[in-house]
């Protein structure tokens, strides 16, 4: 595509292509958005993560393309959203796992972990979700390298994870942390490897009820919410469990469309819808992070 | 990707009854060379288990819910190509 107004966000696209894409983003709104690289995959490929300007910190992690676009259009025509980056930093990280990615696309649709080689073993990759430093290796992900649920050897021991974590600590202010998967239509919080309630548990469970009525409001799809180990199962090593651990109060995953139907074949035609209500519930907890701070 | 001469793989929705039945997902779970990627993991009564299979299994009751992955993906690669070369 020439510029963001001619990419098709109607249809899935190539690591490459959307590496063009966010170099297109930056060079549109240079006063607005930069790359920063932070670090390198497994396999060498770079990591980036787009800075969209402001004085205060919020990180996405893994947002649909089509609500960039959104981004760059709204800053200074909604209000709500002009306040929010006025005080707020916004960090997005659009692909966070490029070698499984890639892999994808060329040898197996289906693959969700990293593509890691784990000495021992002829099966690769790490659920780059359970690598995290918090309930690491306990019940809730598997020991055994050939499962999906594979935690690696040891916490961060995936490049991929440890890049985000270095860049959180180095950051040292970020106040809302949120990550975002597919599918099960589900908005959750702390914790997944544990049953105790996180300290916030009230004051997360109301913004995940104003986030999950603003996204239903666009096309009435029906999300539930709750801690990890109670809306879905337990999960040990997971990314907010972490975030949260090191004092990011707003710390939230989603798992986007749809409830099995398509799961991870989620028909391109639905991509913007799914884009556009996801932005609805994105813009509810930045604002309520923007009207908290702590 | 079409190259493999796989069977026809299907993803299939299973209800489990009770904690036993859960257990006996779990225990599928743990076969490697039954080749089942669970797409939704076994977790508690109630929560339905989504998984890709070569081929159906056993008298657990499901429902399937991709017919054909394999067309589902050619028709995405369709969807991209056609795009890309427009």
């Amino acid at each position: 595509a020439r510029s963001t107004d001619t990419f098709n966000y109607a249809t899935y696209h190539t690591l490459e292509e959307i590496y063009d894409f966010l170099d297109l983003l930056v060079e549109e709104n240079p006063h607005l958005v930069s790359k920063i690289q932070i670090g390198n995959t497994y396999e060498g490929r770079p990591i980036y993560v787009l800075k969209v300007t402001s004085t205060w910190n919020t990180l996405l992690n893994g947002l649909p393309m089509q609500t960039f676009g959104k981004i760059t259009q709204d800053y200074g025509q909604d209000a709500a959203f002009t306040a929010i980056l006025d005080t707020m930093d916004i960090f997005l990280e659009i692909v966070t796992n490029p070698d499984g990615f890639a892999f994808t696309h060329s040898t197996n649709r289906m693959w969700r972990k990293t593509r890691s080689h784990t000495a021992g073993s002829l099966c690769i990759g790490v659920d780059p979700n359970r690598n995290w430093d918090a309930g690491f290796g306990l019940s809730g992900a598997s020991s055994n390298p050939c499962s999906e649920t594979y935690h690696g050897k040891f916490a961060n021991s995936e490049v991929e994870v440890k890049s985000i974590v270095d860049f959180v600590k180095d950051h040292g202010n970020i106040k809302a942390f949120i990550s975002i998967h597919s599918y099960s239509q589900l908005l959750m919080y702390p914790y997944g490897y544990k049953t105790e309630p996180v300290p916030d548990q009230d004051e997360l469970d109301q913004l995940s009820k104003a986030a999950v009525t603003a996204l239903a409001s666009l096309y009435g799809t029906k999300f539930n919410y709750g801690s990890i180990i109670k809306a879905i199962y337990q999960a040990s090593g997971s990314t907010i469990d972490w975030t949260y651990s090191q004092g990011i109060k707003y710390s939230f995953t989603f798992e986007l469309r749809d409830t099995g139907r398509y799961g991870f074949l989620l028909p391109a035609s639905q991509i913007i819808p799914t884009a556009k209500e996801t932005w609805l519930a994105l813009l509810t907890i930045m604002e309520h992070t923007l009207n908290h701070p702590y | 990707l079409p190259t493999l001469t796989l069977p026809r793989h299907q993803v299939l929705r299973i209800s489990v009854a009770d904690e036993a039945q859960v257990q006996k997902v779990k225990e599928l779970e743990d076969l490697e060379d039954l080749q089942l990627d669970f797409w939704r993991g076994p977790a508690h009564p109630g929560f339905p288990i989504d998984v890709r299979v070569p081929s159906p299994s056993h008298s657990i009751s499901y429902e399937t819910m991709i017919e054909d992955v394999q067309s589902l993906l050619e028709e995405e690669q369709e969807q991209m190509f056609a795009f890309r070369s427009r």
